[in-house]
C-alpha cells in the first residue's frame, strides 16, 4: 500500500508541475510529502510561485489564483486516475476572462477521459460546451428544464 | 463509462418529473439564480448514496423531498436515477448499462436500486468503488471545496489524494 | 442602550423588508429578535420566502439567494447608519444576470449616502460605476494602476 | 464626508507608489486574477487600523510589505494614507480633509499618522467611533461574509447590528 501510494503521489506530481504550469504562464508549482516516517500520515504540502515571485504562502494568493491552485491540484489527480465524469459548479466564478479561456481549453483537453458537466453563469463556459441545458422556474418554485442541445 | 441520463422527481424544486441526457465530453447546465441547477448537483451525490445532509444544504435528509408552494402541496417521495454506459467495464457489473436509483419517502423509508431490482446501500457504493465516483469522491466540485483543499487544515487533500490512490 | 438597540433594530427590520423584495419579486423577507430576556442578548433570525414556496430555511436557498439575502442585510443597515464608504469585494460573483442589474440599481440608489467601491470582473457592474481603475501587472509581481475614469 | 484618495507603497504587490482618486458616488476597480485588486481592499482595512493579520490574508503582519520579485528586493516598509473628506463633520475632529496614514517598517516598528502628526492606533480607531467605519465593521464586503452573516452560528449578525446601534 505505501508504495502505491507513493507511485500515485508521484504521478499526480509530475502532472501538477504541468497543469500549473499551464494555468500560470510565468509560475511554478509542486506538490510534496511532509517529513514523517510513514508516507501514508504525512501531510501534503503544496508549494507555488506565480509571476516572478519567490515562494509564496498559499494564503497570500488572490481568489483567482487560489481556484486555479486547486483545480490544478484536481486535474491532476484526475490524469492519474480518471474520474469518470466530474461536476463543476461554479467554479469558474473567480476567474477573469483570459483565465476562463485556460480552464474551458483543459476541460475541452481533459474530456476524452472524463465527462465534464459544468453549473456555470458564464457565456464563454457555455461556448464551450457541446450540450446546454437551461433550467427554469416558470411554475413559481418548480423547476423546469429547456434543452438548449448543441449535439 | 459516461453518465448518459438522469431522472429527477420529487427532489426538491424539480417537483415535475425531470430527464437530463448527457453525452460524453463537456456538458453546461445554466439559468438563474435559485431555479434548480445545484439541486441537480445535490441529485447527483444523493443518489451515488451521499448521506451527510450538509453535503445536501440540509439538516434532516427529508428536506430534499419537494416541500410545496402556495400553489402546489409537498410531495411524499423523492427519486433520482441515473444511467450509467459502462462502456470500458470500469464498474463491477456485466451489465452494459446500470440504471441506479435511489427513492426516499416521508415516511423516512428508502429504497435503492440497480437496474430496477432492490439492492442495499451498501451495494451502490460497492459498484463504484475504486471508480473514483462515489459521494466521498472528487467528482462534484464547488467553490467551498477551493479553501479547503488549500487550507491550513491539510486533512481534505489527504482524503482527495487517498480515494485516488 | 437597550431601548435604542430595539429602536435601531425595527428600523432595521422595516429596511430589511423593502430591500429584500427589491431583489426579490416574489419573495418576502423578515428578520426578527430571537426570544430571550434580554434583547441585547438574544438572536437575530432571519426568515425569508422566496416565489411561493412558503417559510424557508436559509440553507436550502441558491447560492445567488444567499448572497442576495445577506446584501439585503447589510444595505439595511446603511439605510439606518451610513457607512462613509463601502468596499465590495466580487459579492457579484454568484448573481444571474437579472440580479446584477438590481444590485447595480439598488448601489446607484444608495450611493447618495454611502460612497461605494466596487471589485468586479462584471462588465454590467463596471458600467453602472461612473470612475474606474484597472490594476495590472506590466513588471512582474508589482501592481500598476490604470485609471479608466468617466467622470 | 468621502474617501477621496488612497496612496499605497511598499504594501503588498505595491512596490511602486500609487494614488487612487474617488468622487462620492460609484467607484469600481477591476482587472486581471492576482494583479492586486484585493490588495487595495486590504490596503484600506489596514490603514483603519486591521489588526487581525487573518483578515489581511496572513499569518505575520510582516507579510504585508512588499516582499520581492526575482528582480527587485523586498522592501523595508509598508505605508498606505487614506484622505477622507469631512463633509458632514462626521468625523470626530475639527479638520476638513483629514490623511489617515499608517506605516509598518520590517524591524516590527509601526506608525500611525493624523495630518502628519504622529498618534497612536487608539486616535485613529477614536476618530472613527460611531461612523460605521473602522475595521471591525461593515465597510469592507466580500463573499466570505456572506456565509458566516446567513451561518447557524448567529454571533456575526448580532455583531453588525450592534455596529450600528
Ligand atoms: N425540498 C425542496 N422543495 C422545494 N424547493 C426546494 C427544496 N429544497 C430546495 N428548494 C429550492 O431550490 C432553490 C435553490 O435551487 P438551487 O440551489 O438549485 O439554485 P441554483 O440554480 O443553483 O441557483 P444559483 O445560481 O443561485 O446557485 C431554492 O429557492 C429552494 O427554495
Ligand atoms: N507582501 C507582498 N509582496 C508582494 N506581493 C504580494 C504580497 N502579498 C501578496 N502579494 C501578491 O499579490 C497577489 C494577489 O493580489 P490580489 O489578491 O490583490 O489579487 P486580485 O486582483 O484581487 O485577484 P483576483 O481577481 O484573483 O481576486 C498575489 O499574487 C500575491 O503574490
Ligand atoms: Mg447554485
Ligand atoms: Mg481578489
Amino acid at each position: 500500500a505505501r508504495s502505491q501510494f507513493l507511485e500515485t503521489f508521484n504521478a499526480i506530481k509530475v502532472n501538477f508541475e504541468k497543469v500549473f504550469k499551464s494555468f500560470f504562464e510565468n509560475g511554478e508549482g509542486t506538490i510534496s510529502l511532509s517529513e514523517h516516517e510513514d508516507p501514508l500520515e504525512a501531510d501534503i504540502d503544496i508549494h507555488v510561485r506565480t509571476k516572478g515571485k519567490r515562494l509564496q504562502t498559499l494564503s497570500l494568493l488572490s481568489g483567482g489564483e487560489k481556484t486555479l491552485t486547486a483545480i490544478s491540484l484536481l486535474f491532476s489527480i484526475y490524469l492519474v486516475k480518471p474520474s469518470p465524469f466530474c461536476i463543476l459548479d461554479e467554479v469558474d466564478a473567480p476567474l477573469d476572462d483570459i483565465n476562463i479561456g485556460r480552464f474551458t481549453q483543459a476541460l475541452k483537453e481533459f474530456s476524452n477521459n472524463t465527462q465534464f458537466i459544468t453549473v456555470t453563469h458564464n457565456k464563454r463556459t457555455m461556448e464551450a460546451a457541446s450540450t446546454m441545458y437551461g433550467v427554469t422556474m416558470e411554475e413559481e418554485g418548480v423547476s423546469k428544464l429547456v434543452s438548449v442541445k448543441f449535439s | 463509462m459516461y453518465l448518459s441520463k438522469i431522472k429527477i422527481i420529487g427532489f426538491k424544486s424539480f417537483a415535475n418529473k425531470t430527464e437530463l441526457k448527457f453525452n460524453p465530453g463537456l456538458s453546461c447546465i445554466i439559468g438563474p439564480n435559485g431555479s434548480g441547477k445545484s439541486n441537480i448537483v445535490d441529485a447527483i451525490r444523493w443518489v451515488l448514496g451521499e448521506q451527510r445532509t450538509t453535503a445536501l444544504r440540509s439538516d434532516k435528509m427529508e428536506n430534499v423531498i419537494f416541500n410545496g408552494t402556495r400553489s402546489r402541496k409537498p410531495m411524499g417521495m423523492a427519486e433520482v436515477s441515473m444511467t450509467i454506459e459502462n462502456t470500458k467495464d470500469i464498474l463491477k457489473t456485466e451489465y452494459r448499462q446500470v440504471v441506479i436509483t435511489r427513492r426516499l419517502y416521508r415516511s423516512g423509508e428508502s429504497q435503492y436500486l440497480i437496474n430496477n431490482v432492490p439492492v442495499r446501500l451498501k451495494d451502490i457504493i460497492d459498484i463504484f468503488m475504486d471508480t473514483g465516483l462515489g459521494s466521498n469522491s472528487y467528482s462534484v466540485i464547488e467553490l467551498k471545496m477551493v479553501e479547503s483543499i488549500l487550507s491550513e487544515n491539510k486533512a481534505e487533500r489527504r482524503l482527495l489524494l487517498e480515494e485516488a490512490a
